[in-house]
């Protein structure tokens, strides 16, 4: 059974990271 | 054909009006057509071969309900209006979307409706997986990133990312669509049907993707409880929490599933372990979840068996076609 998101993961964590800054408190 | 005649034909017949993802038609039924028949009708028109993941629903008493197959059309519930009308969806969802999808019109028809899905929040999506969605999504929609043409604000009318997602972060809808651009313009070289692909493979990873969920319980009067039907198995959820089951059986677990008015019986396969009881709200619901099961166990033996001949056809013809596009994307 291969990894969620298996080729994307890079990506999704790159994403998830520029988004840190603008992260609402409550978020 | 004289004009009494087809005004005699005329009579023996009545409209219907079929939505799409993507577009409508109106079609007109004989009088004593099952659900098959404009099942078909609707597959012929939209050149759809991939038949057995769709399903025409219509609305009774507020609530979506496919229309049965193999019974006349007028005898179901549906409201007797002119046109009556239907929406034609998937109602079953591949394992793997890139082995179980052939025809470019059946994966652009999942493309849409995963796509509405998750922007509704039918489909719960994490922001990182919303953004890069999105960017796939635009891909398939503009084709390549071409600066001079797809300049700020080309996105502004577009919906992206689902509400919720917005909501989390202090971001402008200028600095949304700036990065959802950046990691479009990154998707360069990729064909529509390539970019609808890559996003239902991130799709089906979300755990909600491609879940039927019904609320059950373990008493007769409560509904404290989930249950979830897809294409590997049944789950068991607490009611606030649909994205992991408390348990889950695989198909290859379950040996019988029955119900009787509002109990709801699973039987596993290990002669060992209990057999599982629920409740329902109703016995109709039960029906459903029967339906769901024993249409989603098929597909699931089936695709663990060798391929029919139309399926050995559907297969080639795909193939074909997809080299054909390939070749024509690369000359351009």
């Amino acid at each position: 059974q291969p990894a969620k998101f298996a080729p994307y993961q890079k990506a999704l964590r790159e994403i998830r990271y520029s988004l840190l800054p603008f992260a609402n408190e409550s978020g | 054909m004289s004009i009494r005649s087809l005004k005699k034909k005329q009579q023996k017949t009545f409209k219907v009006k079929i939505v799409t993802m993507e577009t409508e038609m109106e079609l007109h039924c004989e009088m004593d057509w099952k659900g098959n028949d404009l099942f078909d009708l609707v597959c012929k028109h939209l050149v759809l071969k991939e038949t057995w993941f769709f399903g025409l629903q219509y609305m009774a008493s507020g609530v979506d309900t496919w229309l049965k197959l193999d019974k006349k059309i007028l005898q179901q519930d549906v409201p007797k209006e002119d046109p009556l009308k239907f929406r034609f969806l998937a109602k079953f969802y591949p394992e793997n979307v890139s082995e179980e999808l052939f025809q470019d019109i059946t994966q652009h028809l999942f493309f849409l409706q995963v796509k509405k899905q998750i922007l509704d929040e039918e489909i719960i999506c994490s922001p990182e997986a919303s953004v890069l969605l999105a960017s796939y999504a635009v891909q398939a929609k503009y084709g390549n990133y071409n600066p001079n043409i797809h300049q700020p604000g080309f996105l502004s009318q577009e919906e992206l990312l689902p509400k919720r997602v917005l909501q989390q972060y202090q971001m402008t809808s200028e600095m949304w669509q700036e990065k959802i651009t950046a990691w479009y313009a990154e998707h360069r070289g990729i064909a529509r049907d390539e970019a609808e692909m890559n996003y239902l493979k991130i799709a089906q990873d979300l755990d909600m993707y491609g879940m039927n969920y019904f609320p059950i319980s373990q008493t007769k009067n409560d509904s404290d409880m989930l249950l979830g039907v897809d294409a590997k198995g049944i789950h068991i959820y607490s009611r606030n929490n649909k994205i992991s089951p408390l348990k889950s059986f695989k198909w290859g677990d379950i040996r019988n599933i029955s119900y009787n008015s509002k109990k709801l019986k699973f039987t596993p396969v290990d002669k060992k372990a209990e057999t599982i009881k629920f409740y329902s709200k109703e016995q109709n619901v039960n029906k459903l979840i029967l339906h769901l099961c024993i249409e989603n166990h098929n597909l699931f033996l089936t695709k663990r068996k060798v391929d029919s001949i139309e399926m050995q056809q559907i297969k080639m013809q795909a193939k074909e076609e997809r080299a054909r596009k390939k070749n024509e994307h690369q000359r351009l």
